[in-house]
């Protein structure tokens, strides 16, 4: 966060807009690791006493001080024997996580020199409620526990969850407990930000993929983290990790795991898996590992330093001896080096930082659509910076695996980061117009986003909507609203009927004949997306509604960009005279068959008043 | 396949709070268990409910208790509490 904020165009202090009263009264609550409460970025000095609204508790456990920053705290985490049992973070995730979205500016922050700067929140002057599911003790995060925390942050009456965890894979809504307390949460007038999971590059790997959570995946940002190993031969190969370790240059031995073994067969030992490697063969050298999954086992057996391979290096890691993750073509060059020479030797160098002015790309690890349960629901709907974010750490905790330092910042990568990055987003929208509807947050933070030209396979199911542009999001001119009805009536399309649509409601509702023939495509959503079949030509629908929340008396205009499709908008010009004032139309989307290699098509419909820019991608794909 | 006889967490989701105002969902949580359980205690059972912002409980329960619960008139849904990942 020491550079996120200032890369997605939210200045510090005095140079970007803020609205301070209505931002103090904000409370964020982030269901997570728990926090640690004597952080710089949780401190308490120049807040006043919690809004009035506040209706949650310190529940933090013995020594857990909560603050006027860090309002309230309960423990939804087992007691476990002998362990304290305390919202104290043990996991430094919660503390990065809170940070991200809402922590202090804290001037002159770095991770032994690294990402040095301002490490702050998206809303400095928001509140915290922390609501701790995850702990080390349980080895993750429990549902039960989860779903106890969104009962209790809906009734505290925090304004907005931020939530960065996930299942393995996308679920039907009944059994998906995110899902259902996100479902309240909304009802309740609560946004919920959730992580869109770390399972890419494949497709459809996206976890969160209810239409009313707010599914976020990970890009970098203009600053990264390399670090160059230099041969013998003297040429310099360049990798990544967050190496703060300096060998001053020193060059040691090179030996590859696969020849460093006695016990195991060489791919295993190429791998340097657990018990592969010979302590008397390593020790004291650089080991070259084919991933950089156990390089720690390196490590054990008495290595400098480690080269590993990674197909996937576009982000840095932080770990606990020096270490390159070099791209299999630099990893093949120092391969062919120590093929050249009887003693190969190398270096490797502390992490450099370097910038380069760009625009965001999507991280390999973040999770893909297209959404495997709702296939007409584009998920995830929106990026935002994920990779190697410097943020508040617990001093508790080793930065990484078998480290013996601690730290009160560190820099952390994946879909977890780059959630709190649009839960800072939307309360910051929230600050200017308190009184919007999740919908209307998500919906102006999506309308507004950077479009992305991505040469990633099937951008649209990368990136969403696009990059999140908080400055923009405050003023989108219209927003495509979707409350508890329309979520009603999408479910009744879903065939959730009688019972459980009863209950679930609330109201002694049963599906009308209309509502059962809802197609979620119309769902009043901000982008538009439709399975269709492969190889037939298609023509595809999208009813939606404008609210108008830019200026009285104007008049939008209806533009198709990218039009690979044919796209037809009936009107194509919309008269809004007052203030939400709501306006209807149709999109037509016809094509030629899709097929294999060419399964998805894109266009992006905008409507514009001179002013306001209002873009919603279109996306069709066939199913394969 | 399980033993009938083993126990896991399970939720259940019974999903928003009725409106009446004299609905007591714990009692109404407790008076579930135990007629689906057959205990009178459910102390060891329960672990615990929700009550403020949506309705249900989380409880040990067997695979054939789950079914009896699955197909109870006011729950939507019972599925096993999982162990999620940060991300």
């Amino acid at each position: 966060t020491t550079a996120s904020w200032d890369f997605v165009g939210l200045k510090r202090g005095k140079r970007a807009k803020r609205n301070p009263s209505i931002e103090s009264d904000t409370i964020i609550g982030v269901i997570d690791s728990g926090i640690y409460p004597l952080s710089d970025s949780f401190s308490d000095r120049g807040f006043g006493p919690p809004p009035k609204k506040w209706k949650g508790v310190c529940h933090g456990g013995k020594h857990f001080p909560c603050n006027n920053k860090v309002i309230g705290a309960r423990n939804y985490t087992p007691k476990i024997k002998g362990i304290p049992h305390s919202v104290m973070d043990n996991m430094g995730h919660g503390s990065h996580t809170a940070s991200t979205a809402a922590g202090n500016a804290v001037k002159d922050v770095s991770f032994y020199g690294l990402a040095n700067g301002t490490a702050r929140g998206g809303v400095p002057a928001a509140r915290i409620a922390v609501y701790k599911v995850c702990d080390p003790g349980i080895k993750g995060c429990t549902s039960d526990g989860i779903l106890s925390a969104f009962d209790d942050a809906i009734a505290d009456n925090v304004d907005l969850i931020t939530i960065s965890i996930g299942d393995e894979k996308g679920l039907r809504f009944e059994e998906d407990t995110i899902a259902i307390g996100a479902f309240h949460a909304m009802v309740k007038g609560i946004l919920t930000v959730n992580s869109a999971g770390n399972n890419g590059p494949e497709l459809s790997t996206v976890t969160s993929v209810a239409p009313w959570i707010f599914t976020v995946g990970a890009s970098d940002t203009n600053r990264a983290f390399v670090t160059k190993a230099v041969l013998g031969d003297g040429k310099t190969v360049v990798g990544r990790s967050v190496n703060t370790f300096d060998l001053k240059g020193t060059k040691y031995p090179i030996v590859y795991g696969k020849s460093a073994s006695s016990n195991c067969d060489s791919a295993s030992a190429g791998l340097c898996s657990p018990g592969c490697l010979d302590r008397k063969l390593v020790r004291g050298k650089i080991v070259l590992c084919d991933s950089a999954q156990n390089v720690e086992e390196a490590k054990y057996m008495g290595a400098i330093a480690s080269i590993a391979r990674s197909s996937l290096a576009d982000a840095a890691y932080v770990f606990s001896f020096p270490v390159s993750v070099l791209s299999a073509p630099a990893y093949n060059d120092v391969l062919s080096y120590m093929n050249s020479t009887k003693n190969p030797i190398a270096a490797v160098l502390k992490s450099e930082t370097i910038f380069n002015q760009k625009v965001p790309v999507i991280a390999s690890y973040s999770s893909r659509g297209p959404n495997p349960i709702i296939p007409d629901i584009l998920k995830p709907d929106i990026t935002a910076p994920g990779s190697e974010i410097i943020a508040a750490y617990s001093p508790t905790v080793p930065p990484s695996i078998s480290d013996t330092r601690h730290v009160k910042y560190s820099i952390l990568s994946g879909t977890s980061m780059s959630c709190p990055h649009v839960a800072g987003v939307a309360a910051y929208v929230k600050s200017f117009h308190p009184r919007w509807s999740p919908s209307m947050i998500q919906s102006a933070i999506m309308t507004t986003a950077w479009a992305v030209n991505a040469s990633t396979l099937m951008p649209e199911f990368a990136y969403g909507a696009g990059h999140v542009n908080p400055l923009a999001a405050v003023h989108p001119g219209l927003v495509y609203e979707a409350n508890k009805s329309d979520h009603i009536a999408f479910l009744c399309g879903l065939s959730y009927t009688g019972k459980n649509l009863r209950l679930i409601s609330g109201e002694s509702c049963s599906c009308t004949k209309a509502q059962s023939k809802f197609l979620p495509r119309d769902l009043n959503y901000p982008s538009m997306t439709a399975k269709v079949p492969a190889r037939k030509p298609f023509k595809v629908t999208f009813r939606r509604t404008v609210t108008n929340v830019g200026t009285s008396n104007t008049t939008y205009k209806a533009k198709v960009v990218g039009s690979k499709l044919d796209v037809k908008v009936i009107p194509n010009v919309l008269s809004l005279k007052s203030m939400h004032d709501k306006k209807s139309f149709k999109v037509t989307v016809s094509g030629k068959g899709l097929r294999a290699g060419k399964l998805v098509v894109s266009s992006q419909l905008i409507w514009s008043d001179g002013f306001h820019f209002v873009r919603s991608p279109i996306v069709v794909y066939a199913a394969n | 396949a399980k033993n009938d006889q083993e126990k896991q967490v399970y939720i259940v989701y019974m999903g928003a709070l009725p409106a009446r105002v004299d609905y007591m969902p714990m009692s109404h949580h407790t008076s579930i268990l135990r007629e689906v359980t057959g205990e009178s205690s459910i102390e060891s059972r329960l672990v615990r409910n929700y009550k403020r912002s949506f309705n249900g409980f989380a409880a040990w329960l067997t695979e054939s208790e789950r079914q009896i619960l699955t197909n109870m008139e006011n729950i939507v849904s019972v599925f096993p509490s999982k162990t999620l990942k940060l991300q």
